[in-house]
């Protein structure tokens, strides 16, 4: 079956969804059938793959018990890709997922049968910047949380809360064996001090999760999505590609997917 | 009376709250008495001040009808700027005022009286990042929308998003005065490409609404606020500090600021 992934930090622009994108993309170059959900009612993850919004084609459906999340999956242009996208009006589904008794496991319910279906060997999750119902159920719903870290902020405040949320999980019996599966510092700039001493900060909380692999701050990574391409596509050699190249076979390594 | 600006855009990290701060302080610096509220429960403009979150010190009481707005302001360490706090409950905020018939109109209401006193001739609201309940409630409160525009993304799309609402806002009679103050254009870095692509876009469709000021890329910027300080305290010769200061003086023209 498929190993979830959800990747979420409630920060604005830490790299959450160039992440999702260019690992998943990553991951699919080395032959790991991957399938990428995008949960932000902004549908950057959607837009950056090139693909359309399309009303009624998001997991909203799914998650309010209309249909199955496998109706939902759309081919990319990338080889061993697939995608559900996001729709504008996700962003209802918070309030709907509100008034459901069992809001807090609609996704994972939904995810059922993908995960155990051989036709995907890792599900990522692409998670807007709250932790709002929809984060939380994505969080149900995961093996792992990847938190994404931006250098350039010393963000360690909030990476204290989202950890939070996930021991409430857990100790909640929500999603028992939900575990941090890894921090992404993204946006790294060797040149500045503040860089580094925050990979410093973090490699002494957190020494085990955090990736080997850093993600340098790169004007082409940031350039790609708005030709709908991934970084592979866009820059095939540039040092953001190399070091999302770099960060899917560390994954592959610590979590043996196939 | 005061005039009252929200900073909001939906898409996360980009600069939302390095605006808030630094338009703040930059207006201070001319003598405007200025009041910025911070709405993010993340509290990224508060601790960018090298202020604390405190518990019932945030505007969340008010919201909810305990105590008054005016309570809640503090002084900070730069003349003629005041803040009123954030706390981790204000994300708590959102869930309980969907529950009150009136729920887009309580900051308006809690404004009222700091809107009509001579005490501030400016009042800023920080959003977070999400048009959830408190950004509309900032936005059905203003005079004037203030979007921050990244330039390294083709982010018109969000951009279009949010220039509905205000349409819906006014159209729906709950704030019939808001207007489009300003676009301001952050995070430019004259290297790329895309970056002059993005302002050349942002001026075909809002010529009059764009800011000349131009916010440029710089790692001063992004440091001061793990020191809890202004560009202004932390890098007062640096280019980012300069394009907040002329913003601040092209803010006060546009809006006739004393
Ligand atoms: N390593 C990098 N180098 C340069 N720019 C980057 C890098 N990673 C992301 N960016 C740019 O920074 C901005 C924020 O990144 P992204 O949208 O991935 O963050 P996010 O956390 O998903 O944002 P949101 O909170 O809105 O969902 C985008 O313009 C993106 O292109
Ligand atoms: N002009 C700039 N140059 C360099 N870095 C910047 C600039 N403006 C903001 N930053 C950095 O980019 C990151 C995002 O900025 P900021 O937190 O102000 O955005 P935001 O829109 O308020 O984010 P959120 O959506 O989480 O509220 C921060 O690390 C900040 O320090
Ligand atoms: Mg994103
Ligand atoms: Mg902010």
């Amino acid at each position: 079956g498929a190993t979830v992934f959800t990747i979420a930090n409630q920060k604005g622009g830490v790299g959450k969804t160039t992440t999702a994108v260019n690992l998943a993309a990553g991951l699919a170059g080395r032959a790991v059938r991957t399938l990428l959900i995008d949960l932000d009612p902004q549908a950057n993850a959607t837009s950056a793959l090139g693909m359309e919004k399309r009303e009624g084609g998001s997991i909203y459906g799914p998650l309010s018990g209309e249909g199955k999340a496998s109706d939902k999956i759309v081919a990319t242009r990338v080889d061993n890709l697939s995608l559900i996208p996001a729709e504008v009006d996700l962003a209802a589904a918070e309030i709907e997922l509100s008034q459901n008794k069992d809001y807090l496991m609609q996704m994972k319910s939904c995810l059922a049968g993908l995960r155990r279906s051989k036709q995907f060997g890792a599900i990522i999750l692409d998670c807007p910047p709250a932790l709002g119902i929809l984060s939380m159920n994505a969080l149900a719903a995961a093996d792992y949380l990847l938190v994404t870290l931006q250098c350039e902020y010393l963000a360690m405040e909030g990476l204290g809360q989202i950890l939070n949320v996930v021991e409430t999980l857990r100790s909640a019996g929500a999603n028992k064996k939900l575990k941090v599966g890894g921090i992404v510092m993204t946006m790294y700039d060797s040149r500045t001090k503040l860089a580094s001493q925050v990979v410093a900060e973090v490699k002494k909380h957190l020494p085990k999760e955090i990736f080997k692999t850093k993600i340098p701050r790169s004007v082409r990574l940031s350039e790609a999505p708005s030709f709908g391409q991934t970084a592979m596509e866009y820059d095939p050699g540039g040092s953001g590609t190399e070091a999302y190249r770099k960060l899917a076979s560390e994954v592959m390594k610590r979590f043996k997917l196939k």
